[in-house]
């Protein structure tokens, strides 16, 4: 997975939380 | 797919994305979960992913997969590229989790 598609997701709301969870 | 759902709150969805929205579309929900994956490396499913992705301008709670992001991953330039995302993409949302989970392999 390229780094940064997190960034893309994000990029109209970079305040947005972000929680990584494992399953 | 022909939805009408004027008041769905709600909207999750597990499997391969090739599914098309059609009618009201999802311009209602605030939560969503996805855990997409794909079985092979061709452009429908994340560009699928993507559709839905734009016509929920109102979600505020998005929980994915890390298969999910895998599927995102094979269309990096549509993400970057604003002509093709709309403004409203994802601009409401509040709150993103990532579930871990093991990755398809040879993709």
């Amino acid at each position: 997975m390229p780094n940064g598609i997190l960034d893309l997701l994000l990029h109209n709301s970079p305040s947005a939380d972000v929680d990584i969870v494992e399953c | 797919i022909e939805l009408s759902a004027p008041s769905l709150c709600i909207f999750s969805f597990m499997g391969t994305p090739y599914q098309k929205f059609r009618g009201s579309g999802l311009s209602s929900v605030k939560q969503v979960n996805i855990d997409a994956e794909m079985l092979a490396n061709y452009s429908v499913p994340p560009l699928a992913l993507l559709s839905w992705l734009s016509g929920l301008v109102n979600v505020k709670s998005l929980t994915v997969s890390a298969s999910t992001l895998q599927v995102l991953s094979f269309a990096p330039d549509y993400l970057k590229d604003e002509q093709l995302l709309p403004s409203s993409f994802m601009r409401s949302l509040k709150s993103l989790k990532v579930k871990l989970k093991p990755l398809s392999y040879g993709l």
